[in-house]
C-alpha cells in the first residue's frame, strides 16, 4: 500500500 | 523575547461558542511540522476571541508542546481541551512566524 500522505490531513473543530 | 520563539504570544481562547471553530494542517513528519491554522470560522469560539489568525502555528495547547506529534494527535489534543468540562478556557501558545522550530 502507499505511504500515508499526511501532508493533506486538515481537521476542522 | 526568547531565542527560540521570538513571537509566541498566549491567546487564551474562552469557550464562547459551541464549536471552537478553527481548522489546522501539519503536525510531526510533514512538511509543517507544527500544526497551521488555516481557517477560522465567524460565529465559533476562536473567531469570538479576535486574537487567533489564519497562518499561525500552534506551539501549545493548555501548556502542553505540540511539538513532536503527529497530525491526529494534536489534533486529539486540541478537541479533548475544547471538551474539557473543567476549564471554561483553552490556552494556545501561537506564533505568527512560521520558523522552523
Amino acid at each position: 500500500s502507499p505511504p500515508k500522505d499526511y501532508e493533506d490531513e486538515v481537521t476542522f473543530f | 523575547p526568547g531565542l527560540l520563539e521570538p513571537t509566541s504570544i498566549l491567546v487564551r481562547v474562552a469557550k464562547s461558542a459551541s464549536t471552537l471553530g478553527i481548522a489546522i494542517e501539519g503536525g510531526a513528519n510533514t512538511r509543517q511540522p507544527l500544526p497551521r491554522i488555516v481557517t477560522i470560522q465567524r460565529g465559533g469560539s476562536a473567531h469570538n476571541c479576535g486574537q487567533l489568525r489564519v497562518g499561525q502555528v500552534i506551539l501549545e495547547v493548555n501548556g502542553v508542546s505540540l511539538r513532536g506529534r503527529e497530525h491526529r494527535e494534536a489534533a486529539r489534543l486540541i478537541a479533548e481541551a475544547f471538551k474539557n468540562k473543567d476549564k471554561d478556557h483553552v490556552d494556545f501558545l501561537v506564533t505568527d512566524f512560521n520558523v522552523a522550530l
